[in-house]
Parts: C-alpha cells; sequence; structure tokens
C-alpha cells in the first residue's frame, strides 16, 4: 500500500495540483525529538512518466511521521509542546547562522547540529535578525531530532524601537515580504523537525504582514481535528 | 551523452571580480569575452554559494574579519558606496539536452538582486534574499560548454552604523527583505558587504516534458498512532506544447536494517 500509480492529463503549457489519494500506513515507526525516541524515517519518491518520453522528473524527500502540537500556557505565559501526543521538556539554543560569510557546508551544519544533540538540546530556535535556515541544516535537524523555531525577518530593524527609531511598519515592501515567506515555507515544509513559524523576534509583524502570515500558514480544516483513541473527533 | 534528469550544483570554478573593474558587458562576458584567471586579470576563485566578502578573503585581498580586529580594518559598505560590493561571478558548465529535454537554471537564494548573462542573453533576478529563483533556459542554452555571468548587487538599504556603535545600526537594513544582523548587533560585528551575494545553492535542472514543483507532505493520525495516513500534493507543469499522458508515481520506504529495504 505504500507504492501507488495514477494517470492524469495535463494540459499543454499548464501548471495543475494534484492530490494523491492518501497512503495507508499501520502502526508507523513514528519521528522523534533527541532523547524521546528515534529518528525514524521515511523515503518518498515521486516520479513522474509521460507516454512517449518516460521518466520527466523525480522528487526524493526524507519524511517522518509526527504530530507536533503546542499552546501558550495561560498559567506561565510560556509555550508548551507537545510531539505525538507526549508532553516534551524544551532544552534548546538560540540559533542565528552557522558562518558570518555565509560559508554553509554541509559539514559544519553536521557538526554544529550534531553538537545541539550531543549536549541534549531538542530544540533549536533560528533568531529573525538572521536566516531562513537552509535545507540542509532542517536535514541534519531530522537526523538528530532538533525541532526547529523558525521565525520570519521581523527584528528590533523594523519595529519602531530602538536609537533611531526604526520604521515602526517592517520592511518596504510587504508584497515582497510575503513572496519571500511563502517561498520559504514551501522550501522547508515537508522537514519533520520543523515545528513552529514565528512571525519575528520578541514582536508582532505589522498587521498585514501578521494578518497573511496567519492565514497562509492556518491549518487546512482536514488536519484542524484532533486526534483521539477512536479516530478524528 | 544527454544530460540525465535531475540536478547539478555548479558549485566549483566560479570566477569573481568587483564590477568596477569589468570592462565589457555581461553579454560580452558570456560570448566574446570570457574572463580568466592570470597577473594582471581582475579575476579572481570565487567562494559560490558565499558572499562577496566571502571571496575576497579567499582570495586574500581582505583579512578574515572573525579574527582579532581585522574586521576594523574592511571598508563598510556605508562608506565605500554599494558599488564597491557589487559583483561579478562567471563559471561554465556543460549540458546536452535532448529535443524534448527542459533545463532550468536555479538560484536557491541571492542577496539581493542580480542580472544573470546565459550566452549572451539577459535575465533578471528581482529583489528579496530569501527567494529562490527558477530561470527556464532551455531556449538559451546550448550543447558543450555554456557561460554563465552573474552581477550581484548589495541590499537597497545597506544602511550605516554610528560611530558609537549601536544595536542594528541605523535599521535601514530593515527596509529590505534580507538579514538583519548584518549592521551589527549586541553579539556581532557589521559584515561590512551585509552578506551580498550567490550566497546558497545554484544548480541546473534537467526534466522532460512535466516538472515536478514543490510537493507537499503531511501525515495524519487515528487511534492513538496506530493509524496514519500520508496525504501528498504537488504541482505539476507540462511545458510542452501537447497534452502530457502521464503516471505519476509515489512510492515510500523505509530502511529496515543495513541495506534492507521495506517497500
Amino acid at each position: 500500500e505504500h507504492l501507488q500509480t495514477q494517470h492524469l492529463s495535463i494540459p499543454a503549457g499548464s501548471r495543475v495540483q494534484y492530490t494523491f489519494p492518501e497512503l495507508f500506513f499501520y502502526k508507523p515507526n513514528l519521528w522523534w525529538p533527541n532523547g524521546m525516541g528515534k529518528q525514524s524515517l521515511y523515503n518518498v519518491v515521486i516520479t513522474v512518466d509521460v507516454k512517449g518520453y518516460g521518466e520527466s522528473d523525480l522528487y526524493s524527500q526524507l519524511f517522518g511521521f509526527r504530530k507536533i502540537e503546542s499552546h501558550i500556557d495561560n498559567a506561565t505565559g510560556g509555550r508548551l509542546f507537545k510531539v505525538n501526543g507526549q508532553p516534551i521538556f524544551i532544552r534548546g539554543g538560540n540559533w542565528i547562522l552557522s558562518d558570518g560569510l555565509l560559508r554553509l557546508s554541509e559539514k559544519r551544519y553536521k557538526t554544529d547540529i550534531k553538537f545541539h544533540s550531543d549536549m541534549n538540546f531538542n530544540m533549536i530556535r533560528c533568531w529573525g535578525g538572521g536566516l531562513a535556515e537552509r535545507p540542509e541544516f532542517y536535514y541534519y535537524c531530522d537526523i538528530y531530532g532538533l525541532l526547529v523555531w523558525q521565525e520570519f525577518w521581523i527584528t528590533g530593524d523594523v519595529d519602531g524601537r530602538g536609537v533611531p527609531v526604526s520604521n515602526p511598519n517592517g520592511p518596504l515592501d510587504h508584497d515582497l515580504f510575503m513572496l519571500c515567506a511563502r517561498d520559504t515555507v514551501k522550501l522547508l515544509r515537508n522537514h519533520p523537525s520543523l515545528a513552529l513559524w514565528v512571525g519575528g523576534n520578541e514582536q508582532v509583524p505589522p498587521d498585514d504582514i501578521n494578518k497573511a502570515l496567519k492565514q497562509d500558514l492556518r491549518l487546512h480544516p482536514h488536519f484542524e481535528k484532533s486526534i483521539n483513541g477512536s479516530g478524528i473527533s | 551523452m544527454a544530460t540525465a534528469i535531475g540536478k547539478t550544483k555548479l558549485h566549483s570554478g566560479w570566477l569573481g571580480t568587483r564590477d568596477r573593474d569589468v570592462t565589457v558587458t555581461g553579454v560580452q562576458l558570456t560570448t566574446t569575452h570570457p574572463p580568466s584567471l592570470g597577473p594582471t586579470s581582475p579575476w579572481v576563485e570565487a567562494v559560490v554559494p558565499g558572499t562577496v566578502l566571502a571571496t575576497l578573503v579567499k582570495s586574500k585581498e581582505l583579512p578574515d574579519p572573525f579574527y582579532g580586529l581585522e574586521n576594523e580594518s574592511i571598508i563598510d559598505i556605508a562608506d565605500s558606496g554599494r558599488q564597491w560590493y557589487t559583483f561579478w561571478y562567471f563559471t561554465t558548465f556543460q549540458c546536452k539536452l535532448l529535443g524534448t529535454q527542459h533545463l532550468d537554471l536555479n538560484f536557491r537564494g541571492i542577496n539581493y538582486y542580480a542580472e544573470v548573462y546565459l550566452n549572451g542573453h539577459k535575465k533578471d533576478v528581482p529583489r528579496g534574499m530569501f527567494r529562490r529563483h527558477s530561470l527556464d533556459v532551455t531556449d538559451i542554452v546550448r550543447n558543450g560548454e555554456n557561460l554563465l555571468a552573474v552581477v550581484v548587487y548589495p541590499p537597497d538599504h545597506p544602511g550605516s552604523i554610528p560611530p558609537e556603535g549601536g544595536q542594528g545600526g541605523d535599521h535601514e537594513i530593515g527596509k529590505d527583505v534580507a538579514t538583519q544582523y548584518v549592521e551589527g548587533w549586541d553579539w556581532m560585528c557589521p559584515i561590512r558587504d551585509r552578506n551580498t551575494g550567490i550566497w546558497d545553492e545554484v544548480s541546473i535542472y534537467v526534466t522532460g516534458p512535466v516538472k515536478i514543483i514543490d510537493p507537499h507532505l503531511v501525515s495524519t493520525f487515528y487511534d492513538n498512532y496506530k493509524r496514519a495516513y500520508l496525504h501528498a500534493t504537488t504541482e505539476l507543469e507540462n511545458r510542452s506544447t501537447s497534452v502530457a499522458e502521464c503516471s505519476l508515481n509515489i512510492q515510500v520506504t523505509t530502511e529496515l536494517e543495513g541495506n534492507i529495504c521495506l517497500v
């Protein structure tokens, strides 16, 4: 049941969106953060063959079955996380980037992230004044079980604070910000280590950006329902 | 032999130099006047992916800013002007396409915008540090050697750092959609080129008539994680001039032990 082929016709010069019928797994090996279990990963391969041509394109991605939930705790004001239904005590490290000249080699990512894992951390927070980290960063977070808290690019430079006072309305081009945000989400969304998107560092983005991010990152209604012992409630 | 379907990274063989030292056009660079290294040439081996500063450090034109107080000896873009850190990159790559194949030239990150020249043809890469650029160059690429030049411009608002320092300098960098630590922070000295450059992966990507774009994989769980479903959605683009009859295949495997896989 983990192999499926569908036939479809795509009109000339067009772009379509296609959803596969869901694939069923019985007791899949779950992906767990560092210290809670194994980081089980499945290899998902999508190929498209075109009649009269052969293989036209191929996509491959390591995928982890996991469910991450979080909410703000009313009593403490802190954010509480659950992974696969289990509460997790977050031990996190703050991250800006691996190298100030952006020589972001895989070897360096592997070393830095494994170091976080060896320190018994289970989360890395990517600060909004740094990078939207790269797929290689996320790959090693997938491997070593580091959850990632990824912020967008809102900091003290764009919130009306500081001396001199910064632009209170974020970057000048809000459409460009959202274009970059949407593309970044598409780049990183399939990594099991990706735990949380955050609008920015220590504040809320400008209203229109915040609304757009919330709108675009909301759960599809199909996934909003919580799980319980007998299935979707 | 035709180029295989898939990605080939272009991470070696790059040359680079400052814009002020380039005396020919991008069209000429990628047709009649390709650059070369030499004692009188302004071109040096470039770090791609990497920043302008990374290349200038590699070529020993500038000291490593992260040793001692060497950063103080590197001119800041606020004082030099944006053209000082406007930088040209050049490389070549081999390619052989079949008649029905397509080729994309992909940049996963450029800071802040660029002009791309391939075999004398110009393409614009618009602003924004955190966006991918995929250029369909099927009609431009030729079988054999291809000449590629890229001129990268710094952020529009690199800003300046007050003499007394301060978190985020004058905050001008925040007007652009770019990384913001580069004007200096309470934990970091200013980055003199504001991380200008081809800072992330560059690749060419060969497909047939139909291309897979940004699949989305999501799982749902039932019965206390006994049952799980994988939901996969993808975009597909048919670039040919006729209807494409496609077989779309998804396969999920897991490595049990060693090299044994379960399908």
